[in-house]
């Protein structure tokens, strides 16, 4: 069987909202190392990459591989009926077809099971190779998600330049253009607040400000966030999951016709 | 402004 206790249920509560609106039905991998994901959306432009690693669970057990089968919308909804400190436990049976969810709140006084039905799902798996990426930024989360969505209410696609001297966001439309330049910023205060840049070579590409605006429903999962950049290769943008591993979201850049 | 790119042009089915 499996069986996953993680104290702080929030977080499982932020990664569905953060990804139920791009991928539909997916499968959980269980394995005794943790909780994986990997889907596509529709459209096979982005990708949706998730580890919740088991030493991240208060327990953790799973006694043989297994591929839980599960639509997105129905375990947000689920997962709605958790409070935001309760403890959430995942649990399913090695042959069954459902997964039960369990939720403690933080003094015990109250325990709710939920069940849900499983589905099955032929997942295609993409093969992602380690790459040595040409510019990696780490950028406040928030200050991402801003910027985002600032330039999607001016044009559809931005182009994304890094620099040795920053990161820029650029759009344009029928009402005007927009560009935004955040630079190396190492001097501040607080960590979380910092901008760094790890550039290997300049790089520039064009992307589909739909989706990354998607990605930003994960802001809540981590106060930064890195975007990982090369030539004629998908943006990476990654939240770190504290303690637990992160969610990854792949975007392939627009293409020169 | 180009076209849209796929991810399964970039990275293979596995």
């Amino acid at each position: 069987m499996f069986e996953g206790r993680l104290l702080q249920g929030s977080l499982l509560k932020k990664v569905l909202e953060a990804i139920k609106d791009l991928v539909t039905d997916t499968n959980f991998d269980c394995s005794e190392t943790g909780i994986a994901l990997q889907a596509m959306d529709s459209s096979h432009v982005a990708l949706v990459s998730l580890l919740l690693k088991d030493t991240g669970f208060d327990h953790f057990r799973c006694d043989r591989n297994l591929a839980l089968g599960i639509n997105l919308q129905n375990m947000s909804k689920m997962l709605k009926c958790a409070g935001n400190d309760d403890i959430i436990t995942l649990k399913a049976e090695d042959e069954g077809d459902t997964i039960t969810f369990m939720f403690e709140s933080p003094n015990q006084d109250k325990i709710s099971d939920f069940e849900m039905k499983l589905m099955d799902i032929d997942s295609e798996h993409l093969g992602i190779p380690d790459t040595d990426y040409q510019a990696i930024v780490t950028m406040p989360s928030a200050e991402f998600q801003r910027i985002v969505r600032d330039l999607s209410s001016i044009g559809d696609t931005a182009v994304i330049g890094v620099t040795k001297e920053g990161i820029s966001f650029s759009t344009g439309g029928d009402i005007g253009k927009a560009n935004i330049v955040c630079r190396q910023n190492t001097n501040v205060d607080k960590e979380e607040d910092q901008t760094t840049v790890e550039i290997h070579e300049p790089v520039s590409l064009t992307f589909a400000l739909r989706y990354l605006n998607s990605f930003t429903k994960a802001t809540a999962l981590s106060p930064q966030v890195t975007l990982s950049l090369s030539k004629e290769l998908p943006i990476v943008v990654e939240y770190k999951i504290e303690k637990m591993g992160f969610l990854r979201f792949y975007l392939a850049p627009k293409i020169e016709e | 402004k180009g076209a849209q790119g796929r991810l399964d042009t970039f990275f293979k089915i596995t």
